[in-house]
């Protein structure tokens, strides 16, 4: 039985491709078979693991209009037990061209009910809006994780996000929850760090994950060699955090 | 006469906001008459100058929606001669409610038409994505200014970004054109600031801006004030190289 959780933050550079590309690599690595899509048309989940964009056969703009199977649009990764829907610059458009369309909501919802039934886990990298791409993935998705910069503009954004999920709960899927926050490019020593952690931690209580993730060169340097961090540099702190955090993710997903 | 100039990037947190509000001040400071327009639903340049936005009198979107023209909209902000064409909560459905409108791209241009008599600049500060909201800016502007983070991802979307200026200049405001591209949380030290320094300077030539701004504690933490980097510590690297920045930009924008 699959779980399907979405990394979404309207909040621009939060974190959600470092965190869905880091986390599906690791949750590979514990066993766990697990499907990436990129539902971000700047495509940085794609090329984050290494998949060219220019000769994909189908992408998940595809998939969105019904013009290919999920199926035929997965691809390997680097990673073994990781695959990718990927992403392309078709996708741009995406949100306009479904806009009058029926059912436009729950695209990849019926997109992924294949693919439900092979995966343990589908984790979707959201782009930075609400608009009906991040619908699509609220609509498709059992829990939201929401990466959490460690920054006062990102604290703004988090009643807008509570605004649509509920929004999304009540009227396509009443299933949907917030799984979980996380805190990213957290810097220990830093005032705002602490005040933001307050204030996410008053608000969320235990939703928010013990782990937090540092901030650390390697995490931004390992996407230009188009590798997850467990590849580029798997002693490294951004490493170490990822790992960590991806423990307790399958230990709540498995535990649901 | 005034100058339009849009900050524009898709990719989420790159400086978009930051240097918006920042280079609106030290223009104003310069004896520029100047109006910064909030388009982006998070509403952050908004609360980044102090200005509350539940008491709002009008917003960004009653101009874009036509009910309310941009002179009942605009509000004074806590830097003499820096005015401010607020966003809030009610953004978020504007490009949905757009889409079947007549003349959808070009609602804020025609809401601009009287402000451009009475402000030398006009700054607009776009949301991360490519959608209706940020093609209103393009139409209304004279040039865009790319503030660009100096990582990986960053340089994957510039392509994107050319594509939808070159669509918007085609069939929409053939003025249109890239004023500069300014290198945002600079540093020296790192391979990967470098590397992509390299890369936009090839790509954009002289386009690019002299003065690079740092990455600078003093700059996240003025928004939790509601000041603009003048008026929360002036002698901080960063407001220095705003200072600088700034300079540059009025040195063009007068001389075209
Ligand atoms: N913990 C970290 N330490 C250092 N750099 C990081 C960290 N996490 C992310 N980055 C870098 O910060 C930038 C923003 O991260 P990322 O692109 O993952 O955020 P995002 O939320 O997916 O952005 P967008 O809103 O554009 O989709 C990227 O260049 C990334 O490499
Ligand atoms: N030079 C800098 N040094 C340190 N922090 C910075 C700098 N520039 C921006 N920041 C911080 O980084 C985060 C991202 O910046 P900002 O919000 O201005 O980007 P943006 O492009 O407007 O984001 P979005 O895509 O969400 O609109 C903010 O929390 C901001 O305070
Ligand atoms: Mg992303
Ligand atoms: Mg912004």
């Amino acid at each position: 039985m699959s779980i399907v959780l979405a990394f979404a933050n309207q909040k621009g550079g939060t974190g959600k491709t470092t965190t869905a590309v880091n986390v599906a690599a690791y949750a590979a690595n514990a066993n766990k078979s697990v499907l990436l899509v990129d539902l971000d048309p700047q495509g940085n989940a794609t090329s984050g693991l290494g998949v060219g964009k220019h000769a994909l056969k189908a992408s998940v703009y595809d998939v969105l209009t019904n013009t290919a199977t999920a199926v035929q649009a997965v691809c390997r990764t680097k990673v073994q037990g990781l695959d990718l829907l990927p992403s392309n610059m078709s996708l741009v458009g995406a949100e306009l061209e479904l806009v009058n369309e029926m059912a436009r909501e729950n695209r990849l919802k019926e997109g992924l009910v294949a693919a439900r039934q092979t995966y343990d886990y589908i984790f979707v990298d959201c782009p930075p809006s609400l608009g009906l791409l991040t619908v699509n993935a609220f609509a498709a998705a059992d829990g939201i994780i929401v990466p959490m910069q460690c920054e006062y503009y990102a604290l703004e954004g988090l009643s807008q996000l509570i605004n649509s999920i509920n929004l999304v709960k009540r009227h396509i899927n009443p299933a949907l929850s917030i799984f979980g926050v996380v805190l990213t490019m957290y810097d220990p020593r830093l005032n705002l760090t602490q005040q933001v952690e307050t204030e996410v931690k008053s608000y969320f209580g235990d939703k928010v994950f013990n782990s937090v993730i540092p901030r650390n060169i390697r995490l931004s340097e390992a996407p230009s060699h188009g590798l997850p961090i467990c590849l580029y540099d798997g002693r490294s702190k951004g490493a170490e955090s990822y790992m960590a955090l991806t423990r307790e993710i399958i230990r709540r997903g498995d535990g649901r």
